[in-house]
């Protein structure tokens, strides 16, 4: 059997914009 | 009367040829293709509107954080996973000829709580967005949480799905089962249905 290995992508995070962090 | 008459969409502007009766008209505007988009891009507050080809320029043009990686299996490594505050991990994959929008957020209420909220978003109509599957894995000494849906079209709202919880959603302590060294990796799969 043969296993795909998939590529991967470091992602870095975005600051949340301040008005909407507070919405939970 | 007006029912009797066949109207223009109101986007004949940018290219829709269909006419129909009033009473029609509005479910037709909702969907229609040719209707201009907001930018899907989360947490940016960006104002730009456009046609839906015009949406991954725009994207690729005016945030260019957003990385695209091609293929239907990929491996979205959100970093820094622990930072404090709310924040989003967005990028883009390119598979089967469309672009779907990968996004992660996470979200803090006043007391510190912490959500985590992952969807995947095709660029494109929600008919289009039908004949697709996504997956969505977390995977991490033999402990493995799976989510899969039919992706949002880009008529629908993250923010509303997210709402809804019509998503991968987790907490800080799934977060602690699965991340490795401040990262998590999040195995995305897109397949035709």
């Amino acid at each position: 059997r043969t296993y795909r290995v998939p590529k991967e992508v470091r992602v870095e995070p975005q600051k949340f914009a301040e008005e909407l962090i507070h919405r939970l | 009367v007006a029912n009797s008459v066949l109207f223009p969409c109101t986007y004949a502007f940018s290219g829709c040829h269909i006419t129909l009766p009033y009473n029609e008209k509005v479910d037709h505007e909702k969907v229609c293709k040719f209707r201009p988009y907001p930018c899907p891009c989360p947490g940016t507050l960006c104002k730009w509107l456009g046609s839906l080809e015009a949406v991954v320029r725009h994207l690729t043009n005016e945030h260019d954080h957003v990385i695209t990686l091609k293929g239907e299996y990929i491996i979205f490594l959100a970093t820094n996973i622990n930072l404090i505050g709310g924040f989003d991990w967005v990028m883009m994959q390119f598979c089967y000829g469309f672009h779907f929008m990968l996004v992660l957020q996470k979200q803090e209420n006043r007391n510190g709580d912490q959500q985590f909220f992952a969807i995947v978003q095709l660029i494109g109509t929600r008919q289009e967005a039908e004949g697709f599957v996504y997956r969505l894995e977390l995977r991490r000494h033999r402990r493995r949480l799976t989510w899969e849906a039919t992706p949002l079209s880009i008529h629908e709202n993250i923010a509303t799905a997210i709402k809804n919880r019509d998503c991968l959603n987790f907490d800080t302590g799934t977060v602690q089962l699965f991340e490795e060294n401040g990262d998590l990796s999040i195995i995305v799969s897109i397949n035709m249905c």
